[in-house]
C-alpha cells in the first residue's frame, strides 16, 4: 500500500504541474508531502504560483485563482485515475471570462474518458455543453426539466 | 460506462417522476436559483449510497422526501435510478444497461436496487470498486465546495490520494 | 444592556420580515431567539421561506436563496443602525439575473445613507454603478488602477 | 461621513502609490482573475485598524507589505489612507476632511495616523465608536463570505445583533 500511495502521488504530482502551467498559461505549481519519510501519514502541501508573481502561501491567492487551482489537481486525479462521469455545480462562479475559457477548454481534453453534467449560471459554460437542460420550479414548489436552446443571440454573444 | 440517464421521482423537489438523459459529452443544467439545479446533484450522490444526511444538506435522512409545497401534499416514497450503459462490462453483471436504484419511506426504511433486484449497500459499493465512480472520489463537485479544498488541512487533503491509489 | 440588545433585536427582526419579501418578492421570513427568557445569552435562529415553498430548515435552501437572505439580513441591520460606507466582494456570485436586479434595486434604496463599493464580475451590477474603477495587473506582480467604461453593446446587453 | 478616496502604496499587489476617488454613490471595480480587487477590499479593512492577518489572507501581518514580482524588489514600507468627508462633524474632529492611516515596517513596527499626526490604535477605534464604521460591523463583506452566515452556530450569530445595539 505504500508503494501503491507513492505511486499515485508521483503520477498526480507530474500531471498537476503540466495541468496547472497549462490552465494559467504559465507559472509553477507542485505537491509536496510535508513528511516523506512517512508516506501513509504525511500530509499534502500544495504551492501554486502564477505567471509573473513570487510563490506565495496558497491563502493569499484570489478567489479566481484558488479555483483554478483546485480544478487543476482535480483535473489531475482524473488524469491518474479515470472517472467515467463527473458533476460539477457552478465551479466557474468566481471564474472570469478567460478562466471560464481555459476551464472549458480543458473539459474537452477528458471527453474521451470522462462525461459531465455542469450546473451553471454562465453562458460562457453553456455554450460548450452538448444539450442543455432548464429546470424549473412551479407555483407549487415542484421542479420540472424542460429542453433549452442557447438562441442565436446569445450564442453570438460569447463566441 | 456512460451513465445515459437519471430517473427521479418524490425525492427533494421533484414531486413528481423527472427523467434526464444524460447519454452526451457535456450536459448542462441551467435555470433560476432555487428551481432544483443542486438537487438533482443530490439525487446522483444519494443514489450511489450516500449516508450522511448533512452532505445532501438536510438534517435528516427523510429530508429527501418531497414534503409539499402550497398545493401538492408530501410524499410517503422517494426513488432515484441511475441507468448506466454496461456493453463495455466495466460494471461485473452481465447486461448492457444497469440500473441502480435507491428507495425511502416515510417511515425510514430504505432500499437499494440492481435491476430492480434487491440488494444490500455493501453490494452496491462492491459493483462500482474499482471504476471510479463513488461518493469519496472527485466524481461529485457540490456547489460552494471548491474553495473548502485548498483551505482545507495537510492531512484531510490526503483522501483525494488514497482514493487514486 | 438588556434594553438595548431587545430593542435593536426587534427593529432587525421586523425590518427582516418587510425587506425578505421585497427581496423575494413574496414568502415570508423571521428572526427568533432560540432561549427568549435570558437575552444576552440566547443563540439567533433564522427562518426563511422562498414564496410558494414550505417552512424548511436553512440548510435546504439553494446557494441563490441564502445569499439573497443573507443579504436581507445585511440590509435589516443597516436599516437599523446605518453605516456610511459599505464593502461588498462579489456578493453576486450565486445570484441569478433576476435576483441581481432585486438586490440592485434594493442598493438603491439605501444610497441616502450609506455609499457602496461593489467588487463584481457581472455586467449587470456593474451597469448600476455611478463610476467603474478597472484594476490591471502587468507583467511584474504590480496592480494598477484604470479608468473603465461599459460600451454602448454592453450596456444594451443588461438593458 | 462619505469615505473620499483611499491610497494604497506598497500593500499587498499596490507596489506603487495607488489612488482611488470613492466620492460616489455606488463605485464598482472591476478586472480579471487575481488583479488585485480583494485586496483594495483588504486594504480597507487594514487600515480601519484589523490585528488578525488571516482576515487578511495571510500568516503574519508583514504578508500585506508587496514582496516582489517579475522585475521588482519586495518594499519595506506599506501604507493606506483612507480620506473621508467630515463636514458632518460625524468624526468627533474639528475639520472637514479626517485622514486614517496606517503604515507597516518590514521589521513589524507600525504606526496608525489621524491628519498625519501619529496616535495609538485605541485613539483609532475611538474615533469611530458610533458611527456604523468599525471591523465587527457588517460594513465590510468579504469574498465568498456571503454562504458562512447562515451555516454559523445561533450563538456566533449573535454579534450582529451584539454590534447593532
Ligand atoms: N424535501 C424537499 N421537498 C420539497 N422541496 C425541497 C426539499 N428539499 C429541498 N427542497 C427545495 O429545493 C430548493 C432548492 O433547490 P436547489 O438547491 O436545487 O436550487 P438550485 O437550482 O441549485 O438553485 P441555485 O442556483 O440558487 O443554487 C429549495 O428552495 C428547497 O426548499
Ligand atoms: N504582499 C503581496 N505582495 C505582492 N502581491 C501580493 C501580496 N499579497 C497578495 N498578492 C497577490 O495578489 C493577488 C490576489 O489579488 P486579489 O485577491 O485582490 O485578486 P482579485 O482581483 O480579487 O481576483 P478574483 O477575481 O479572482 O477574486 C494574488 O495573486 C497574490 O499573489
Ligand atoms: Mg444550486
Ligand atoms: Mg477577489
Amino acid at each position: 500500500s505504500r508503494e501503491l500511495f507513492t505511486t499515485a502521488f508521483v503520477e498526480i504530482r507530474d500531471n498537476f504541474r503540466v495541468l496547472f502551467r497549462k490552465l494559467f498559461a504559465g507559472g509553477k505549481a507542485d505537491i509536496l508531502l510535508t513528511e516523506p519519510e512517512d508516506v501513509l501519514e504525511s500530509g499534502i502541501e500544495i504551492v501554486a504560483r502564477p505567471p509573473g508573481k513570487e510563490p506565495r502561501s496558497i491563502s493569499l491567492l484570489s478567489g479566481g485563482e484558488r479555483a483554478m487551482t483546485t480544478i487543476a489537481l482535480l483535473f489531475s486525479v482524473f488524469k491518474t485515475r479515470p472517472s467515467p462521469f463527473c458533476v460539477l455545480d457552478e465551479i466557474d462562479a468566481p471564474l472570469d471570462e478567460s478562466n471560464i475559457d481555459r476551464f472549458t477548454g480543458m473539459l474537452e481534453d477528458f471527453l474521451e474518458q470522462t462525461q459531465f453534467l455542469i450546473v451553471t449560471h454562465s453562458k460562457r459554460t453553456m455554450s460548450v455543453a452538448d444539450v442543455l437542460y432548464g429546470v424549473t420550479m412551479g407555483a407549487s414548489g415542484v421542479s420540472k426539466r424542460i429542453a433549452v436552446h442557447m438562441d442565436r443571440e446569445d450564442q453570438a454573444a460569447v463566441a | 460506462m456512460r451513465l445515459k440517464k437519471l430517473i427521479a421521482h418524490g425525492f427533494k423537489s421533484f414531486a413528481d417522476r423527472t427523467e434526464f438523459d444524460f447519454d452526451h459529452g457535456i450536459t448542462g443544467i441551467v435555470g433560476p436559483n432555487g428551481c432544483g439545479k443542486s438537487n438533482v446533484v443530490d439525487a446522483i450522490r444519494w443514489s450511489l449510497g450516500e449516508q450522511r444526511p448533512t452532505k445532501l444538506r438536510g438534517s435528516g435522512m427523510t429530508d429527501v422526501l418531497f414534503n409539499g409545497g402550497d398545493s401538492r401534499k408530501s410524499v410517503s416514497l422517494a426513488e432515484v435510478t441511475l441507468v448506466f450503459d454496461n456493453s463495455s462490462r466495466k460494471l461485473p453483471i452481465d447486461f448492457d444497461e444497469v440500473a441502480v436504484s435507491r428507495r425511502l419511506y416515510r417511515d425510514g426504511e430504505s432500499m437499494y436496487l440492481i435491476n430492480k433486484n434487491p440488494v444490500r449497500l455493501r453490494d452496491l459499493k462492491e459493483l462500482f470498486m474499482d471504476t471510479g465512480v463513488g461518493l469519496d472520489t472527485y466524481s461529485v463537485m457540490e456547489q460552494g465546495r471548491i474553495d473548502a479544498f485548498l483551505s482545507a488541512g495537510v492531512k484531510e487533503r490526503r483522501y483525494l490520494f488514497e482514493e487514486a491509489a
